[in-house]
């Protein structure tokens, strides 16, 4: 920080802060908690895991590409509902979103991951690793379903799970942001949001800790895609040229 | 603002081509 003092915040503004967070996260987040029971947790069968794993490597990226930049859509109209974040100038709306929506992306996921299986919802069942082997990419898959089962071991609330979302997107150490002090107010108030939300679910001293541990995490599980997507793309120029989706080839540069 | 075209349209777009 630049020496600025935090916001003046009262308890009642963190209070409406986080209701206002958290409807924002509910009306934008893809899958409600209900639609995911109805799905039963149904997995891929033994036969449909193998017709996944023999798709050239093209097919397989072109459709998860797709599903994430579907799930990016959500995302960015999470990000419209913050309070104060159209209020940021245009330029540090796409620094946030280009830098932080995939990050939101793979923290949304624990919603839609079965720990007990290791199984994520993809394509309209529940998914094993090996379902994405023809990514190529084992290494980065295990470490996206790593950190998942990590997420869903702290069983946050949708409240939390909400304001942590909010206050990975409001980022203010991303490069390239005109309006860094801005940007550091909003943060410092989601992250009071957070803490208070924290405090008032009774959890444990810890909580706030080991969800900046995830941070860390998050960024680097972006940067290894964006390495498998330049292997890939080294490869395979034209399906990525013709066939991924715009967005997807806007935010990761492909 | 050519370079993010499509992220452009989605933040001025007052309901989201999703369907939420």
């Amino acid at each position: 920080s630049d020496g600025d003092p935090l916001p003046t915040v009262s308890m009642e503004d963190l209070d409406h802060l986080a209701q206002g967070v958290s409807k924002s996260h509910l009306e934008t987040c893809q899958y409600l908690g209900a639609e995911l029971q109805q799905t039963s947790w149904q997995n891929f069968l033994q036969d449909e895991v193998k017709s996944y794993q023999s798709k050239p490597a093209e097919v397989m990226w072109q459709l998860c590409a797709v599903k994430i930049t579907e799930a990016i859509q959500y995302v960015v109209e999470f990000a419209k509902r913050i309070d104060g974040f159209m209020d940021l100038c245009q330029n540090d709306q796409i620094v946030l979103l280009k830098a932080g929506s995939l990050e939101v992306v793979l923290v949304r996921m624990c919603r839609l991951f079965d720990s007990q299986k290791n199984t994520v919802y993809f394509d309209g069942k529940f998914a094993g690793p090996d379902v994405f082997r023809a990514l190529g990419c084992d290494d980065l898959v295990s470490a996206v379903f790593d950190f998942s089962r990590g997420m869903c071991s702290l069983r946050l609330t949708e409240d939390e799970l909400a304001l942590f979302s909010a206050s990975v997107l409001l980022s203010a150490d991303r490069s390239w942001l005109q309006e860094k002090l801005q940007v550091e107010k909003l943060q410092q108030k989601t992250q009071l949001a957070l803490q208070h939300v924290l405090q008032k679910n009774q959890r444990e001293e810890g909580a706030l800790n080991k969800l900046r541990c995830k941070v860390s995490a998050l960024r680097s599980l972006v940067i290894r895609h964006s390495e498998k997507l330049s292997a890939f793309r080294a490869l395979h120029p034209d399906t990525v040229r013709t066939l991924f989706p715009p967005l997807y080839k806007e935010l990761f540069g492909a | 603002k050519e370079k993010h075209k499509i992220l452009h349209q989605l933040l001025q777009n007052s309901t989201s081509p999703v369907d939420l």
